[in-house]
């Protein structure tokens, strides 16, 4: 029996409208420490990483480990049902093959149950080992999606310099050239708009974009995004859901033949 | 020109 709730059924609608176009299955893995998520895109180019923490809910019950592979658009479909402030309810046993969303109004006077059918997913389960980068930026999430989306209108690829005093993102295409440098800046009023640059030594480094504009669609589920890089390693774009866990977007560099 | 490898060559199968 799995069991799980959550203040805001808008969270989960949310996490899942960030990823479903990346990945349209996927196998969420249910335990006593939460739920997760590992899957690559069909291109096997990215990976999404999803953490909620079983702490961060209201009521959380997994009686054993538990699979429940589902259609992400399917899900999305029924998460758009449920009202702005409702709270969300999951529910699940071995017995049948279906998870059940309840939504709550806050006042208690509308309960809505939408059953989802779960199916079998075959997918490759990867470790991803606790790495050191080379070098991590944090940066407001907008401000991180108003670049990629802004370099995706040049080119086709970003290249990536992480130095001590700033990070540039720079794209060519075939009507110019364009790169946007950041500061490291600290001295803000809000924590979540600050810059912060943290390197151990420079990296330099090329993505493609689109996957990266992807990742920025989960920008309002997080103030500021986490941008961690080394040499010949895959990207880490992670965006921290307060109190529950992450959405961490993994994107393979280009790297010359 | 750049080539673009596969995410899963990253990490270990598990």
């Amino acid at each position: 029996m799995f069991e799980a709730q959550m203040a805001q059924a808008a969270l989960l609608k949310q996490i899942i409208e960030s990823i479903r176009e990346l990945i349209t299955e996927a196998t969420f893995e249910v335990s006593g420490t939460g739920m997760m998520l590992q899957a690559m895109d069909s291109s096997h180019v990215s990976l999404v990483a999803l953490n909620l923490r079983s702490d961060g809910f209201q009521l959380f019950r997994a009686d054993r480990p538990f699979s429940m592979g589902m259609n992400l658009n399917h899900m999305a479909k029924m998460l758009k049902c449920a009202g702005k402030d409702d709270t969300l309810t999951m529910r699940a046993d071995e017995a049948n093959d279906l998870v059940t969303f309840l939504f709550e109004s806050p006042g208690n006077e509308r309960l809505a149950e939408f059953e989802l059918k779960l199916m079998d997913i075959t997918s490759e389960n990867l470790g991803i080992p606790d790495a050191e980068y080379s070098a991590t930026v944090s940066m407001p999430s907008a401000e991180f999606q108003r670049i990629v989306k802004d370099l995706g209108s040049i080119g086709d690829t970003v290249e990536i310099t992480v130095t001590k005093d700033d990070v540039r993102f720079a794209a060519s295409g075939d009507i110019g050239n364009a790169t946007i440098k950041c500061r490291q800046l600290l001295d803000t009023e809000k924590p979540e708009d600050r810059t912060l640059i943290e390197m151990v030594e420079p990296v330099n480094l090329t993505f493609a974009l689109r996957y990266l504009i992807n990742f920025s669609k989960a920008t309002s589920l997080a103030p500021s995004v986490t941008i961690k890089l080394s040499t010949e390693m895959p990207v880490v774009v992670e965006y921290k859901l307060s109190d529950i866990g992450y959405v961490r977007f993994y994107l393979a560099p280009k790297i010359e033949d | 020109s750049a080539g673009q490898p596969n995410i899963a060559s990253f990490f270990t199968k598990r």
